[in-house]
């Protein structure tokens, strides 16, 4: 199945 | 890197040593310089983690997301970013049999991580937390020279209409 993208949050 | 058409190409030099960092369990983030979708164009930027073997769920896997930066830009530009983002981790084999490891993803408007960014950097980014397992890049010459070649090929709708 193919990968979904999804909102993904960083902080330094 | 600055202008680029739509594409970008984003070499990590010294994998090696950070497939090293990975196997100790020290964590491994990047991010790319940022670069314009076009001129004039959204600034954008990469982020790519090795997940360390202890992660749950993703443990082993190269993590890629796309983030928008402050662009000199960005005031003539229409907002939320609307398009279209190819990400891709080259097959740098000799001759014709190169089998990139792809993704194509539509932006969703509605997510903060497309809004114009109100500082440097937007903290949220969209894309892939199992992009590409460590396992497969062995598979073929996705490192060459000890280098990892990252590729994103954006086309925003303010592209679809000129």
């Amino acid at each position: 199945f193919p990968p979904v993208p999804t909102e993904d949050e960083y902080m330094d | 890197a600055q202008q680029c058409n739509g594409i970008y190409i984003w070499k990590i030099e010294n994998f090696s040593g950070l497939q090293k960092a990975q196997e100790e369990e020290r964590p491994v983030v990047m991010h790319s310089p940022g670069f314009y979708t076009g001129k004039p164009g959204y600034k954008l930027c990469l982020r790519l983690h090795i997940q360390l073997p202890s992660a749950q769920r993703c443990a082993n896997y190269i993590s890629l997301f796309v983030h928008t930066m402050q662009g000199e830009y960005d005031s003539h530009l229409p907002w939320p970013f609307q398009g279209t983002i190819r990400l891709s981790i080259l097959d740098q084999s000799e001759g014709p049999e190169r089998h990139n490891h792809e993704e194509v993803m539509e932006a969703k408007p509605e997510l903060l991580a497309f809004q114009r960014p109100t500082i440097h950097r937007n903290p949220k980014g969209f894309g892939y937390v199992t992009f590409m397992s460590l396992q497969h890049l062995k598979q073929r010459t996705f490192i060459k020279d000890d280098t990892l070649l990252v590729r994103c090929e954006v086309l925003t709708r303010l592209d679809l209409n000129s």
